[in-house]
């Protein structure tokens, strides 16, 4: 019930507002406002037999050209927050099959949005693309970068290609690039940057805005050689659930590469039961 | 003895685009997911028998014996990631190891499911009580389909500077049932490198 900042104001801190929702994000003297939702797109149908009648599936994205449904609507979900000595998290439902945490490291200097999606729901017949958005204030003026295969940034402008002239017919799909580990904007002042923990679509559809896709559940296949419509179950037929992490940074560029480092070879964890024995024993 | 050479394999299979972006079919990715799991397995092996390997070097110089009791079988838990696993949920002492495969130093913030908001010792490889804090799991997460698991709270600690190319142990215990403030409370980490 009320507004709560993640972090302080020697790392990144995140202001969360009375319904879970990010309203803002800082380091040190910068910040930006910040607003994140899940939405979804609905998968465009058709009998493949011409372009114009192409399904989204497997290999194409192609949403019916609507405004994505939002699915965080603050107002319905639940809120919890815990805070303690390593790590500040609110944890957020927002319905069945979509809730997310945003967590904040003592340490760190970035923030994470670890959400679960799924099983995406199909009664209504509707293939569904989920997005999660960011809305900031950076004057981006079309301009976004997305990593190549985890190489290097490329420059990527919206409506628009280096070496043609674009006559852009699908204005969601077409801004759509692969991220492999990173989506950028930034002006003047703030560079806001999204590491992910896996490949995705990704794109800048308004200035300041960065969205990227995280799960999708299709009933029609695309034409294009699988021959299955992407609608993967497990467990008698329940969709797919994908849980996942967006690491969110703002401001330095350093931090970024040795963040996509840690987290693209992060750390190995195993485990030995030590069953009757003391620490001493076993030292 | 575990076969580097299964997950080799595997991964080289998954280099093909269908397994990266979902444009096979169903069952090629149940099989694409097969081979993996299969080839992370092996590995598994490998990584026991190498700790092993480390240990039994150390406790032989130490006290002449040469070869570690069968019980301590090291194993990974590739649910984590749904904070399920159950060498943390139904042990009341594990050792975690966290092995750092980059070439400098780093801080792994370590979350393991345990059952109950009870009292938890972390000791450092110097017997040092490390920072520890307790969590509920999320509603979102516990009521994932397929997930079985016991763990209502994860266990978070710093596993601080891991050396390059090297591994760290720490020792983890169970106390005695406590309030949720007292499983909260921090203790004082007092280690350095």
């Amino acid at each position: 019930g009320e507004k709560t900042v993640l972090g302080n104001h020697m790392s990144l801190s995140l202001t969360v507002d009375e319904n879970g929702a990010l309203s803002a994000a800082s380091f040190g003297d910068r910040s930006v406002s910040l607003k994140q939702d899940i939405y979804y797109y609905a998968g465009a149908v058709g009998d493949n037999r011409e372009f114009k009648n192409r399904s989204s599936g497997a290999y194409i994205f192609r949403p019916t050209g609507a405004e994505p449904i939002l699915l965080s609507d603050n107002t319905k979900g639940s809120v919890k927050q815990y805070k303690g000595p390593i790590v500040e998290e609110v944890q957020i439902i927002y319905s069945d099959w979509v809730s997310q945490t945003i967590r904040k490291y003592e340490d760190e200097q970035y923030a994470e949005v670890n959400w679960v999606i799924g099983p995406i729901p199909i009664y209504d017949n509707i293939g569904k693309e989920i997005i999660v958005r960011y809305d900031t204030d950076i004057k981006s003026d079309k301009v976004f970068y997305t990593d190549s295969n985890g190489r290097e940034m490329l420059k990527r402008v919206r409506d628009f290609r280096p070496t043609w002239q674009l006559q852009l017919t699908e204005k969601i799909s077409g801004n759509y690039y692969p991220v492999t580990s990173k989506i950028t904007i930034k002006d003047d002042k703030n560079q806001f940057s999204v590491l992910t923990d896996r490949a995705q679509g990704g794109s800048s559809l308004k200035d300041g805005q960065i969205e990227l896709m995280v799960h999708r559940r299709l009933l029609h296949d695309d034409a294009f050689g699988v021959g299955e419509a992407l609608n993967e179950t497990a467990f008698g037929g329940i969709g797919l659930v994908a849980a996942g992490t967006h690491y969110l940074t703002l401001g330095l560029p350093s931090a970024e590469k040795f963040l996509a480092q840690r987290k693209l070879m992060d750390s190995w964890i195993f485990l030995t039961p030590t069953p009757n024995i003391t620490f001493d024993q076993w030292q | 003895r575990g076969d580097l050479n299964a997950l080799r394999s595997a991964m080289g299979v998954l280099q093909h685009h269908d397994a990266i972006t979902g444009t096979e079919k169903q069952l090629v990715a149940f099989d694409y997911a097969r081979i993996l799991s299969e080839g992370i397995a092996q590995c598994e092996l490998v990584v026991d028998a190498a700790l092993r390997k480390i240990i039994t070097q150390k406790k032989a110089a130490k006290d002449g014996e040469s070869k570690l009791d069968d019980q301590f079988q090291t194993v990974t838990c590739p649910l984590l990631n749904i904070s399920q696993c159950a060498t943390t949920e139904d042990n009341k002492a594990f050792v975690v190891t966290v092995y750092n495969p980059l070439s400098k130093p780093v801080t792994h913030y370590v979350r393991l499911p345990v059952k109950d908001n009870l009292n938890y010792t972390v000791l450092c490889p110097m017997g040092k009580k490390q920072v520890t804090q307790l969590i509920p799991i999320s509603d979102g997460v516990k009521r994932i389909p397929g997930r079985a698991s016991k763990a209502g709270y994860e266990l978070v600690f710093r596993a601080k500077n891991l050396p390059p190319l090297g591994f760290r142990s720490y020792y983890v215990s169970q106390n005695a049932k406590t309030d949720e403030d007292s499983a909260f409370a921090a203790t004082q980490d007092n280690y350095v490198l």
